[in-house]
């Protein structure tokens, strides 16, 4: 465990809890993309199979557990809490997302470690999590307005993704034959598309003005 | 050999 990659994580985790603690305090999920969120919630489910097969460390085990209720309770928070449901934009969320989910299933299926179940699973939540801000993306440019809700939770997401790629940088260095094509391509993929976002949120900052996305 | 092909990564 490098540092890089345990900053990574400590972002990945701020960036769920701050967003579920969010939902949960002012009772509103205005802004955030369900359909961002129920990804999230596949990539960790199909990712996070081997939970109770394959112990590789206690934080390993207890950072998954953390990212699955995590992401499972926001969908719940959006789809179910009586008041916090009122407040989803559902007629700008419209991303439809089995548009990616089965490009990416049929992607894990030719392009993967290993031919096996768990293999193909996780390969298709490596593909997921590369694209399942999308949703999310194309919310914040229908709505136009970024509350710090959103925009912290894709900052934080995007800087979780550079981390993960200078933990890969190295790794490669300092491990041999540390070599994961699939992480790799996927991982600079999911950090090109924050990368627009992040250019907008930098400049709205520095200008102190409200972030707006072109149309 | 085929564990150590495991993910430890999140």
């Amino acid at each position: 465990m490098n540092l890089f990659r345990l900053a990574g994580d400590m972002t990945h985790l701020v960036s769920v809890v701050v967003l579920l603690l969010k939902i949960h305090t002012i009772k509103s999920c205005a802004g955030v993309s369900l359909k961002t969120q129920e990804l999230y919630a596949l990539v960790f489910a199909a990712r996070y199979l081997d939970l109770f097969v394959h112990f590789v460390s206690l934080y390993n085990t207890v950072m998954k557990l953390v990212f699955l209720a995590s992401s499972f309770s926001i969908v719940w928070y959006m789809r179910k809490h009586k008041i916090v449901r009122r407040t989803y934009d559902r007629e700008h969320d419209t991303f439809r997302h089995h548009f990616i989910v089965l490009p990416c299933l049929v992607l894990a299926l030719l392009i993967n470690e290993r031919f096996t179940f768990r293999e193909v699973m996780w390969a298709f939540s490596i593909y997921l999590e590369a694209v399942a801000i999308l949703p999310q993306l194309v919310l914040l440019q229908r709505t136009r307005n970024i509350d710090n809700l959103t925009g912290q939770y894709v900052f934080f997401l995007g800087a979780y993704r550079v981390l993960y790629i200078l933990n890969w940088i190295y790794r490669y260095f300092t491990e041999p034959h540390f070599v994961h094509w699939i992480s790799w391509i996927a991982g600079i993929v999911q950090t090109v598309l924050y990368a627009d976002f992040f250019y907008y949120y930098i400049i709205s900052w520095k200008n102190n003005v409200k972030l707006e996305l072109p149309a | 050999e085929e564990e150590d092909k495991e993910h430890d990564e999140l």
